[in-house]
């Protein structure tokens, strides 16, 4: 999967990319003063593609937020919530506006899922859906979040470390490998990565083609640009 | 994080005390040569900076240095022996590049020098470049950003052209009511001297202080003579260019359709600025002229069935369509949160469904139709005989609807069209592939354009159409007889339009002037164009009497670097094969002619340190590809391709490809 960290104050962003072992759980977010947790599980292609490119993708969502009592899996199939004490479930075809004491829901079918938690959070999951006899590929979830500025300082994770801002310069713009795709050198956390501009993929508003989002991409699993390394960021399970 | 203090600037120690510019053009072709130099005052080295802006069309020929009285000279060679160069030096840690996208017109040079302690550095800069007549003009650009009042500062061009000049004009974007009596023009029937050299004094933004009012773009336009309908034929040391513009020819009426992308990425100004171009274009449409109108996303809808006489009525009709046009984006997604309250489950997910659907952009189906439309009103003579068939199109974003494979596109468009009409494309923003649209529109007799996002956008679309929408002669050919020229430029031009130019170069053979007859054939509007004549050799020597030996090789480097430009574009096009000998012919001739092309580099030796190795650096060609890239990637680009979606606060987010 590719993380984008969008900074719209400097009209820039950041991306890496971070790759595993299918069935890897990661965590994007954990907040312990506010009790929230989001961790995402990867899956693979069918099988090796011929360009013997392997690719993981998040298919599997699991959030929770103590405090409030609310906790979600979300995956390609469905989605199940268990908010005020009950459990429901949802399907990726139906279309939804469910509104609780303390989370709101809108389903959109086969497309998006809004989550408003309150006082916290509001992000959306977004539905790739591949076509079923695909040969490698498989349906797929992307995560974003809308709204992180009620986390507390504490907050981490693969994405919630960047919710507070990201210091960095960026200078020595110098031909790259490939002449659209030019590197420099980016000052960060105290090193000097090489980096190379690009563009990755937003989804929401296009979900099937994606805006493309310039942006600098930091390689090797974005290490440097993210404390620790990837692995760091492996848990055990989806809750 | 590593130190990221600004590097130590030059304002107090070292002192650019010279900067000239000095521009020869004779018969177009502008001969550049800029000398800056300066001092290093301080009793230490010091790192001195030459940053100088060119006219992307212009080709650099040499750069030189002269450090403590040594000459380092920029070498021109092809790409891959230079880049090997290059990349021992980005090994080291250098960056190598010279030359980065300016702007819409210029590409900037800059490199910088250590110097010794009370030194002097001498900075030579020379680029050539044949100038291109445009709505009845020449245009010289100088773009001057000295950082501070330079003691002995100098802009002079003289423009020789044996046609005699029909007017000059200077003017620069910097000056001022006490600037502007400073430029000295004097034109003699053939020849023009224009100078500006004001003092330090003069440059000033306020007596005594640092800030000069010299920033900006130093403008010349001027025109020449127009007396023959056979143009000017001029030979000149073994080689021979023929200018041709016949003055008092009637515009052949025109049949355009206007294919207008309406996809959601042209939400805004874009829309806004086509609608206003739209408009007055149609406005300037004679009566004599058809037009049509069609605009699509991955819909396509056409205003008319059939392409519409530009009269009076049918215009106003026209206009009040194109008044009509919108974008097709629609607030999907998270954006109709508020609009979900409104409509019904089914509703907002039809909705959703077709938000999707519209964002789309179906290039291929869009051309195709127009071209359609024009086969069909032709083949039921609908329109006039004499008349020429265009389409333009504008786009700002890739095909991702129907046909989305660019090649694909490409050759369904060439083979419907068939040779039968000119496609011209304008790729409006970045986002848009504009090779794919420079291609496009030069297999089918066009050319592509792009058109910069910014508040005047309105008027480079209508410039464009300005420039392309007076055919005077469609199916121009010049001939020349086969035993007495070779190595002839492109002598066939589809048209030739209002207020341009067709140049012709090529080599006399044995200098046989006796048999040297040349014709131009077209079609005009009433009736064939036919004219011939014979062609002399000048004597500069006898039109220039006062001058000295001035003009060496010009009509050859003419030659040269009309013939490598049209090389490069065949390299674009054809078999592989074909496109394999442009490309080795093209890179051959920018070899011995030392330009610096997008085949070759300048490798350019300087001395880093007193006691480290010399290390090189290289100056490139920007191509069109490679500057719309640099705009997209640039920190300073402060209109991004992607406005519509800049967020309002920070995102974060996590997808898959």
């Amino acid at each position: 999967p590719h993380f984008i960290i969008e900074l719209p104050e400097r009209d820039d962003a950041l991306c890496f990319n971070i790759n595993g072992i299918p069935g890897t759980i990661f965590s994007l977010v954990r907040d312990p003063e506010q009790g929230i947790l989001v961790n995402g599980q990867i899956i693979g292609d069918k099988k090796i593609a011929p360009d013997g490119k392997i690719k993981s993708y998040f298919w599997r969502f699991g959030i929770i937020h103590q405090t409030l009592g609310v906790r979600l899996e979300v995956s390609t199939q469905d989605i199940s919530v268990l908010q005020d004490g009950k459990w429901v479930k949802l399907l990726w075809s139906d279309t939804a506006s469910v509104k609780g004491l303390n989370v709101d829901l809108l389903l959109t079918k086969d497309c998006s899922l809004t989550v408003t938690l309150k006082d916290s959070v509001k992000f959306v999951v977004l539905l790739h859906k591949v076509w079923v006899n695909h040969p490698y590929h498989r349906d797929y979830l992307g995560f974003y979040t809308l709204d992180s500025h009620l986390l507390s300082p504490s907050v981490h994770g693969l994405l919630g470390q960047f919710y507070h801002g990201i210091e960095y310069e960026v200078s020595g713009l110098r031909p790259g490998e490939v002449p659209e795709k030019p590197d420099a050198t980016m000052y960060v956390k105290g090193q000097e990565l090489n980096v190379t501009r690009g563009w990755q993929r937003d989804f929401r508003r296009d979900v099937k083609n994606g805006e493309n989002v310039p942006c600098w991409f930091i390689h090797n699993n974005g290490t440097g640009l993210i404390d620790g390394d990837a692995t760091d960021y492996v848990v055990s399970g989806l809750f | 994080a590593k130190s990221l203090q600004k590097r130590s600037t030059n304002e107090a120690t070292v002192e650019v005390y010279s900067m000239k510019v000095d521009c020869t053009v004779t018969s177009r072709f502008a001969h550049t040569v800029i000398t800056s130099k300066a001092l290093n005052k301080a009793n230490f080295s010091k790192e001195v900076f030459f940053e100088m802006e060119l006219p992307k069309t212009a080709f650099i020929t040499n750069f030189s240095m002269e450090i403590d009285g040594q000459m380092y000279v920029g070498e021109v060679k092809g790409k891959e022996k230079a880049k090997k160069q290059y990349e021992k030096a980005v090994s080291s840690g250098q960056t190598a590049g010279l030359v980065k996208a300016s702007g819409r017109k210029m590409e900037k040079f800059s490199v910088s020098v250590n110097i010794a302690a009370e030194s002097n550095v001498t900075f030579i800069m020379t680029y050539e470049e044949l100038l291109q007549r445009k709505l009845g003009q020449y245009e010289i650009l100088t773009r001057v950003k000295p950082k501070q009042p330079v003691q002995e500062f100098q802009i002079v061009t003289n423009i020789y052209e044996p046609q005699g000049i029909s007017y000059v004009d200077a003017n620069a974007t910097f000056f001022s009511n006490e600037l502007l009596p400073l430029v000295e023009k004097r034109v003699t029937g053939n020849k023009a001297h224009i100078s500006f050299s004001p003092t330090m004094e003069q440059q000033r933004k306020c007596p005594g202080c640092d800030g000069t009012l010299i920033d900006g773009d130093f403008i010349i336009k001027y025109d020449v003579n127009r007396a023959t309908s056979l143009g000017d034929i001029q030979i000149v040391n073994g080689y021979f260019v023929h200018f041709f513009a016949p003055p008092d020819l009637p515009a052949v009426p025109k049949n355009v359709v206007f294919v207008i992308d309406r996809s959601g990425s042209m939400r805004g100004r874009k829309i806004e600025q086509t609608r206003e171009a739209l408009l007055a274009i149609l406005k300037d449409l004679s009566e004599e002229d058809y037009f049509a109108l069609i605009q699509f996303d991955s819909s396509i809808d056409s205003w008319r069935t059939s392409l519409t006489k530009a009269t009076k009525e049918n215009v106003d009709a026209g206009m009040d369509y194109v008044r009509m046009i919108q974008d097709r984006g629609c607030k999907c997604h998270l954006n109709s949160l508020n609009d979900r309250n409104t409509l019904s489950t089914i509703d907002y997910t039809v909705y959703n469904v077709l938000c999707v659907f519209l964002l789309a952009t179906n290039i291929n189906d869009a051309v195709l139709k127009g071209v359609n439309m024009l086969v069909k009103d032709r083949e039921e003579k609908k329109l006039p005989e004499r008349s020429v068939d265009m389409i333009i199109l504008l786009t700002d974003g890739m095909p991702n609807s129907g046909e989305i494979r660019l090649p694909k596109i490409q050759e369904n468009i060439h083979s419907a069209i068939g040779g039968k009409m000119s496609l011209f494309c304008l790729g409006f923003g970045n986002d848009v592939d504009y090779s794919f649209l420079d291609g496009m529109s030069k297999q089918n007799k066009g050319v592509a354009r792009r058109i910069f996002e910014g508040s005047d956008a309105a008027v480079q679309l209508q410039g464009f159409y300005e420039e392309v929408a007076s055919t005077l002669l469609s199916e121009v050919d010049l001939r020349y007889p086969d035993n007495a020229v070779d190595s002839l430029t492109t002598n066939h031009y589809s048209q030739f339009f209002k207020g341009s130019e067709i140049v012709v170069a090529g080599r006399v053979m044995n200098n046989d002037l006796d048999n040297f007859m040349v014709e131009v054939f077209g079609q005009g509007l009433e009736e064939d164009f036919k004219v011939q004549g014979q062609a002399t050799a000048v004597d500069w020597d006898e039109i220039y009497p006062n001058e000295e030996y001035i003009f060496g090789d010009f009509t050859e480097r003419l030659w040269a670097y009309l013939n490598i430009q049209q090389l490069l574009e065949n390299s674009k096009k054809g078999t592989e094969d074909e496109k394999a000998n442009a490309t080795a012919k093209a890179l051959e001739m920018s070899l011995h002619y030392s330009f610096v092309t997008p085949l070759t580099s300048m490798v350019v030796v300087k001395p880093e340190t007193e006691d480290g190795p010399d290390s090189p650096f290289i100056a490139d060609k920007l191509t069109e590809d490679q500057r719309q890239q640099a705009e997209r990637v640039s920190h300073q680009y402060t209109a991004p391709s992607y406005s519509y979606r800049q967020p309002a606060q920070p995102t974060y987010f996590v997808d898959g490809d």
